[in-house]
């Protein structure tokens, strides 16, 4: 059975990205046939992944119009086990264009129809806010990792995220699942860290990864040069932290 | 001449809404009366100023739908000399219903007409995406402000950037322009962090403000308390860094 997880969160800046490039590379590097679709106009897992975004001549953009079959535009091993299919800014106009298309929440369910069977793991990158392309991120996915900073801002935006959630369940999507919640960019020399991932513990009693990720600037650095943090620092707490998940991933998954 | 200036970037987490509040406040402690606009739905700015965003009966979404007059949503005085037009979850659903409304990208900037002479400064804080309610942000403003983390990926969306702010320029408000860039959350210790700096000084080689924002925990701690860095910890490395930038401000707006 296919497993689509969404990573979404309205609030900016707190690991999206980060973690469904870290998480589809670790998986695929598992031996697990993985793919990541980037669906944020601002194409950061793209990017990340050292693809230039501004030399794609086809996006997920192509796919969502329904003017070119997903297989034209998806990027094939970008890393062995692994399939992109990459974003671009020309997303950005998705959001107005898909209001009065047919099936606008259904658009990314459809498109990746043909080929979710290529796939054990497909992971789907939001942008942040809860529009369109994130509705259609979470109609495709049947789950959802929701990373959170560790920090008070971060807190704010969780009701306005479950409720989102629930709608989905409800209207468009009834196997939709919060499958876990992520900690994020924790600083333990801050009393503010500890307090953030009490506070979510008792919010999500049952859902919180064990594995937290740490603050450090290894993470903010792999990016720029296109590379997963196993590739760019395997031996760092970063690395480590993510092949923990990335375990824990699998467990819970059912995959080895 | 009042001066309204858009605090903007589609990248998440950069710190636009701890710019705008921070700066807000001093604005208004400088004497200047200040209106403060938060057009997020996270509603993050009106959080950060002590506001429960579950107890207001009319908010900026009131003003923006026509419903209400803006006198009826602003919440005067939350601090002395500063006025908010806050924001609530309800927001969210905006997006969508404006796409058919009429003068659907200056709703903002309509709505704000009949009290802008009231104000010397008016700061809008907007949510990380370029959709309608930044596109609103961006017609009610003259000048931009642009808070860019140090760090890689907040790099990569400036072109996008930059290019929706010349289409608004060209097509919906002549008179914008990118004020000043701000770089935040610069971590000293890092190599990045420079590096970061050096390559935005390239980009915008006039704009970007003397001041820069270092990351420190204390901006992360304020908010929860619901006050800003300047009630928060007044002798912080913080309070100092908002207060040059207050007043870098102020000599630029020629106000002093
Ligand atoms: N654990 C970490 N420690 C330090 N920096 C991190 C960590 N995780 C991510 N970063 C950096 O923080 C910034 C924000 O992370 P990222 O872009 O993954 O968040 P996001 O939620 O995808 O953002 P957006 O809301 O804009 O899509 C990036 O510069 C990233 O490199
Ligand atoms: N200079 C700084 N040092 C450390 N933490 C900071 C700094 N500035 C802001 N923060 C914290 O970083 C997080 C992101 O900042 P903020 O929410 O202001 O960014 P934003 O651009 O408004 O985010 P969004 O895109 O979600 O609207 C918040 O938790 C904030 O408290
Ligand atoms: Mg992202
Ligand atoms: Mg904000």
């Amino acid at each position: 059975m296919r497993r689509v997880l969404a990573l979404a969160n309205q609030k900016g800046g707190v690991g999206k990205t980060t973690t469904a490039v870290n998480l589809s590379v670790f998986l695929a590097r598992s031996g697990h046939r993985t793919l990541l679709v980037d669906i944020d106009p601002q194409a950061n897992a793209t990017s990340s992944l050292g693809i230039d975004k501004l030399a794609l001549p086809e996006t997920v953009y192509d796919a969502l119009a329904g003017e070119r079959p997903v297989t034209d535009c998806l990027l094939r091993d970008v890393r062995p086990g692994l399939d992109l299919l990459p974003a671009s800014s020309t997303l950005a106009g998705a959001e107005v264009e898909l209001v009065s298309a047919p099936r606008r929440e259904f658009r990314l369910r459809d498109a990746l129809e043909p080929i979710g069977s290529e796939y054990e793991v497909i992971l789907i990158d939001c942008p942040p806010s809860l529009g369109l392309l994130t509705v259609n991120a979470l109609t495709a996915a049947r789950e959802v990792i929701i990373p959170i900073q560790c920090e008070y801002l971060a807190l704010e935006g969780l009701v306005q995220l479950v409720n989102t959630l629930d709608l989905i369940k409800r209207r468009l999507n009834p196997p939709l699942d919060v499958f876990g919640v992520l900690m994020t960019m924790f600083d333990a020399r801050t009393r503010l860290a500890a307090q953030v991932v009490q506070e979510v513990r008792r919010f999500f009693p049952r859902r919180m990864f064990r594995t937290i990720i740490p603050r450090t600037v290894r993470l903010a650095e792999a990016p720029s040069y296109g590379k997963a943090i196993f590739e760019y620092d395997p031996s760092s707490r970063a690395a480590q932290a993510y092949a923990e998940l990335g375990r824990e991933l699998l467990e819970r998954l059912a995959l080895s």
